[in-house]
């Protein structure tokens, strides 16, 4: 329905601005709708302007910002309507040492309301984890799981 | 509601049973390249009732089969449940804990069942309706959706916001 | 042939006039994110002639231009110079030393210089024809290419022999 | 004009099938066309296999073994037409430990005939390269070059 539309669009909206800033540790971001006086067909837009830079759109970004701006909208939702699960395949691959940090510690803020299965090839976003499990294929194409870490997430 | 367990036994590279606990909180999977990390991901997303075999990077659903390796003959079935918990009633159902079971024969035949019982596909997507957690939900992110969430057309991230109201 | 040295100047976030030497064998490129390497692919892409702004990321070419920062004023010019060495004659200019200059100007206003003597467009596109350097040519490989090779109907796959012919 | 691109392509395929086997260790793959009677519109197909798995079509592989087979294409086809120059923006993103040394290895054999540019974030990369230039952006939004490392690649 429109109306439910657009109160979900506005809180999403506001997530995304706030946790754009958390992310990149400033600058500002801004979605919109491109048609808002057609709800049921408008599209949406986002201009972005990291820390210190001028106001771009998204398609200037490097990959790194970009994959750091698809969390926050990510994100952004989930605050509106959590989804109990997610996964991430490698998706702290395009991140620097600094960003990979930020994202890290939101993951785990939101991985209070929602369980996260995270794939990942990084050091740092393994030792976060609170179970870490490793698949092997000693036996070649048979893939076999190993666990490596179990770190109750009552203990942490 | 969270996922406790899931079993896998055929199903692509997983020939043998494997069981995957899981807990609250973030679990991270780690291994070389083509060991069966995303093979992970791709059974859940077919547990929960996916129906398209290409974004399951298959041909055809058969794909999903154990097709044999240098030391094994192909399967002939690939299975996987996924226990969950349902202590607070997120799911429309009288049990707190839910075993999601998905059965794929050479054949084509196909089965679900819930709580060990025979259920149609229908119900399997009835049951997750409005939870977040289905085939079509945002729930799994890679790099190449990063790409086009943020490269699309204004009009074609309105599906984003559709999912969420 | 090789490229000797590169030289950036209001092209993109190169705001200050910045050169990089190049050698034969591996230049390694690293920084935080979005601090301009691709950039630097762009300004290569772009001296050679591509004329596609979605190709170097923008909606327009002028978005090449240094836009602007918090301390800095938009700029009003782009120009990139690529000297390459050409001591074997691989390009068909009697040159042991060639160097290729592109600028751009607010005003819409482009210009090309071959040995700093003005030039056309097409002169640099067919100097570089069938050298392998060059906007079509696959000199420029990230992970979207990737799964475009691979991922594309077998027909798609075609101009990467073209090209190689 | 057919005959050259049938020269060609049997060329490639056979550079590609070999280095195949160098990159992945083992495995075979094939490529070939999928209508050799009309050389003009011919499509090209790969069927992969790598090391004790059973022979799949590339869909099936995964991000990793997608990338190294990318890259054995790429180099199958400088090795009949190499071109002078190359940009590689973090394609060694996806791979592990043992499949970066590999291609590191590879890159370096491939580097007497075409000059590479390598964009990445892998600290294993950085070492291999003949020169390293860091990027920095002291002052935000401007790009600063900085150089790092400069071993001649006679002297190596
Ligand atoms: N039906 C099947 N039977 C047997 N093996 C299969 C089947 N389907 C896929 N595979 C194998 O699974 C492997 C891919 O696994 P997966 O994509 O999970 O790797 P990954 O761990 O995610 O690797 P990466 O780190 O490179 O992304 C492929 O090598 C493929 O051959
Ligand atoms: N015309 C322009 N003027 C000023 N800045 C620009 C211009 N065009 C692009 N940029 C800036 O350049 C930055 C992107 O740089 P680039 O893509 O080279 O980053 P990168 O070093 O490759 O990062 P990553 O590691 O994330 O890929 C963006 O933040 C963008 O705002
Ligand atoms: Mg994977
Ligand atoms: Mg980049």
């Amino acid at each position: 329905s429109r109306e439910y539309f657009e109160s979900t669009f506005k809180q999403v909206q506001q997530n995304f601005s706030s946790l754009f800033k958390q992310l990149f540790e400033g600058g500002e971001a801004e979605m919109f709708l491109t048609n808002p006086d057609d709800l049921l067909e408008t599209g949406v837009d986002i201009n972005v302007q990291p820390p210190g830079k001028k106001l771009t759109n998204i398609t200037l970004l490097s990959g790194g910002e970009k994959a750091l701006t698809a969390i926050a909208i990510l994100f952004a939702i989930f605050m509106v309507k959590p989804s109990p699960f997610c996964v991430l395949d490698e998706i702290d691959a395009p991140l620097d040492d600094s960003n990979l940090n930020r994202f890290n510690r939101m993951l785990l803020e939101f991985s209070e309301k929602t369980q996260f299965i995270m794939i990942t090839h990084n050091k740092k976003s393994m030792e976060m984890a609170n179970v870490l499990y490793g698949v092997t294929m000693e036996e070649f194409g048979v893939s076999k799981l190993v666990s490596v870490k179990f770190r109750s997430a009552v203990a942490a | 509601m969270y996922f406790k367990k899931m079993e896998l036994f055929g199903f692509k590279s997983f020939a043998e049973k494997t069981e995957l606990m899981l807990e609250p909180g973030v679990t991270a999977i780690v291994g070389p390249n083509g060991c069966g990390k995303t093979n992970i991901s791709d059974a859940i997303r077919w547990v929960l009732g996916e129906q398209s075999a290409k974004q399951l990077r298959g041909g055809k659903m058969e794909d999903v089969i154990f097709n044999g390796s240098r030391t094994r003959q192909p399967m002939g079935l690939a299975e996987v449940c996924l226990t969950m918990d349902n202590s607070q009633n997120v799911l429309p159902v009288d049990y707190s804990e839910i075993t999601v079971t998905r059965r794929l024969f050479r054949s084509g035949e196909s089965e679900y069942l819930l709580n060990k019982v025979p259920c149609r596909h229908k119900d399997i997507i009835e049951l997750f309706m409005d939870t977040g957690v289905g085939t079509d939900a945002y729930s799994t992110l890679e790099n190449k959706q990063i790409e086009m969430i943020l490269n699309s057309k204004p009009e074609d991230r309105r599906f984003l916001f559709e999912e969420a109201a």
